[in-house]
């Protein structure tokens, strides 16, 4: 369903799962659900064929989770009550579906520290120069 | 730390850079910085200066304030007037700054050295984005007349502020020593002037820009603002000529300017006046995707 060209056809599970057989290597099927357009897309979550090898257990979040993607940059976190680790690993799990159209995982800076710097001119003044939003303190990771 | 480092990251690819990805770094950091060439390092003598001396005061409060988030708290309530956090004994940051507000709040003039950076002054650097001090550039006492014969005159070249940067405050500091113990029980009144307009064979029209009283015995910075003299000059580069200071007794006598304790540019390089201004930033540099 992440799909845009297949994006007005049915919304319903089964379409899902016939996304998701196209990626023979990954065990587990994912039904995904475009409810919106935008940059952070909703999907949900389903394990499907837990035994065929693929490790489920690598997103931490119960069946039906609803999660996000982000369709275009991505950068997370994408709300305070979403949880970083599952939407990276969500969006490398869409991207390694529709690498074209998904970007890999990135997280963005969530709190930017200036840094100073001190130095004399030409003509023996000296400057104090502030540069703000240089250093990131915390970024979605963290 | 190198490879056999413990605390390095193991997916970190380490390897020296080739000249010229240096120099290109080196170029990005300038760029960055919004520098035309890599700055002049501190030369020997020069940072015993009083006016490096207190930006380097500055910097360390600007560094510490970063780091510190108790520090913030403190000079958040100081700013608020309440100064909540030095009132009830809140904890001096590692570097003792917020024992330095505190001394320059509760005595404008201090026996400090370096010349410290007053709340006045944390109040401007939390605004400011750069600051900037400037040297005295008179070499040599002018020939006044025997009415202003006690006058010091100082200039400051402000056409070296770089684009794009507007003056949100600018403050002339002098160093006040203990008075000639002629003036042991008189209230020395100092003031300071700009210079509106030079004569050949007369003394210059002056405007008072600010005044400030002291007893013999005070020690310490003598802090004149001078925002709106700095604004005209950064404007009409063409109309700075400069600042005189005269110091008076109680009664109105002009008294000699180091009887009265001031320090000029014979003292020491420590105690030196000079000026210093605040300026916010009317542009925003980014950092290029690399």
């Amino acid at each position: 369903a992440a799909n845009n060209k297949r994006k007005n056809q049915n919304r319903n599970k089964s379409s899902g799962q016939q996304e998701s057989s196209r990626m023979p290597s990954v065990g587990a099927r994912n039904s995904i659900k475009k409810e919106q357009e935008g940059l952070q897309q909703p999907i949900t979550i389903a394990y499907v064929g837990k035994n065929s090898g693929w490790p489920s257990d690598w997103i931490i979040a119960p069946e039906g989770y609803a999660a996000f993607y982000c369709d275009g940059e991505c950068s997370f976190p994408l709300n305070a009550h979403m949880n970083a680790t599952n939407h990276a690993i969500v969006q490398t799990l869409v991207h390694l579906m529709f690498p074209d159209h998904v970007p890999k995982p990135c997280c963005a800076p969530t709190k930017l520290n200036a840094i100073s710097v001190l130095y004399f001119d030409d003509s023996s003044n000296v400057i104090l120069k502030k540069y703000r939003n240089m250093v990131v303190r915390s970024c979605g990771c963290h | 730390g190198g490879l056999g480092d413990n605390h390095v990251h193991s997916s970190f690819i380490y390897r020296r850079l080739r000249n010229h990805e240096r120099r290109e770094i080196q170029r990005e950091i300038l760029s960055i910085l919004g520098l035309p060439h890599r700055p002049r390092p501190f030369s020997p003598g020069k940072q015993a200066s009083s006016a490096p001396l207190f930006m380097l005061d500055l910097y360390n409060a600007m560094t510490n304030e970063e780091d510190s988030e108790e520090l913030e708290y403190s000079l958040k309530g100081s700013m608020a007037g309440e100064s909540r956090g030095i009132r009830k004994g809140y904890p001096a940051s590692p570097n003792g700054y917020s024992r330095r507000i505190q001394l320059s709040r509760m005595t404008p003039l201090t026996t400090q050295n370096p010349p410290l950076a007053s709340l006045h002054d944390t109040n401007f650097l939390n605004d400011a984005d750069m600051v900037m001090s400037f040297v005295n550039l008179v070499e040599r006492d002018k020939d006044f007349s025997h009415h202003r014969r006690h006058y010091k005159e100082f200039r400051f070249d402000l056409t070296q502020i770089p684009h794009g940067e507007a003056v949100t405050a600018a403050e002339f500091r002098i160093y006040k020593d203990r008075s000639n113990s002629r003036f042991e029980n008189e209230t020395i009144q100092i003031s300071i002037y700009q210079i509106i307009k030079e004569y050949p064979n007369r003394d210059a029209d002056l405007f008072l820009l600010d005044t400030r009283k002291a007893e013999a015995s005070d020690v310490g910075w003598f802090v004149f603002d001078i925002t709106v003299t700095s604004n005209h000059w950064v404007i009409n580069p063409q109309n700075n000529l400069g600042l005189q200071l005269c110091a008076e007794t109680g009664d109105g006598r002009s008294i000699n300017v180091k009887s009265a304790g001031l320090v000029g540019r014979h003292g020491p390089q420590s105690k030196q006046p000079f000026m210093v201004a605040f300026f916010k930033a009317s542009e925003v540099l980014f950092r290029s995707v690399r």
